[in-house]
């Protein structure tokens, strides 16, 4: 499952 | 948040006070590429308009931000205007096209939404992967560095190094992954393993950083 992670990460 | 993006944050953090130190100190801004710098703060800018378009995360997240693109423009003042005679365009010459191009084309096909923000952001992903060249060229060109440059590089590479084992840690704790975000910083992260070898087998042991001819 792929997600939207790094928008949260720097 | 887990100890490894914290640390990695930090190191990122810490590349950035390496370098106004060793700008400040020495009143030089010899053998700093001032390419890799504008392409930062266009990383930075490009990425960070999720602080006026996206949700809000944390302060943490607010204040890191504001401080990467408040420094970025500020290493851009020193390198163009305080310090503009120790900068020295004529070995930092990599095309910026070469990286600028590709990444457009990049986020244009590889985005979460086709829509500026996302656009931007994936631009801004791929971007930072690449942007680190203009740099490591100009390393390449002149052969060696100083110790205090060198800091700074490896701070910077850390940075990205550590998000690796970050992007595993979220996959077995949260269950997923973000293919962008990881597949640009294995990129990002590979460019710097030379760097890596030579930091570490010379600088790290005392020795300067000089290229095998």
């Amino acid at each position: 499952q792929t997600t939207e992670h790094s928008k949260d990460e720097l | 948040m887990n100890i490894f993006r914290l640390i990695g944050d930090l190191s990122h953090l810490a590349s950035i006070f390496i370098l106004l130190h060793k700008i400040q100190t020495t009143r030089s801004c010899r053998g700093i590429s001032f390419k890799t710098q504008a392409l930062y703060v266009t990383v930075f800018a490009t990425r960070y308009l999720d602080l006026i378009f996206g949700e809000f995360v944390s302060v943490y997240n607010v204040i890191m931000k504001l401080f990467f693109l408040g420094s970025s423009c500020y290493i851009l003042y020193l390198m163009k205007m305080k310090y503009k005679p120790t900068n020295d365009p004529s070995i930092d010459t990599f095309r910026l096209e070469y990286l600028l191009g590709p990444c457009t084309v990049l986020a244009l096909i590889f985005n979460f939404s086709f829509t500026p923000v996302e656009i931007l952001w994936s631009f801004s992903i791929f971007l930072e992967a690449v942007a680190i060249l203009p740099q490591l060229f100009m390393l390449q060109r002149t052969g060696e560095a100083e110790a205090i440059t060198t800091h700074y590089l490896a701070a910077l590479g850390a940075y990205r190094a550590l998000y690796i084992p970050n992007w595993i840690y979220r996959y077995y704790t949260e269950g997923s992954w973000d293919p962008i975000a990881v597949l640009a910083g294995l990129v990002q992260t590979g460019l710097y393993l030379d760097f890596f070898y030579i930091y570490v087998t010379k600088v790290l042991q005392g020795q300067k950083f000089e290229l095998p001819a």
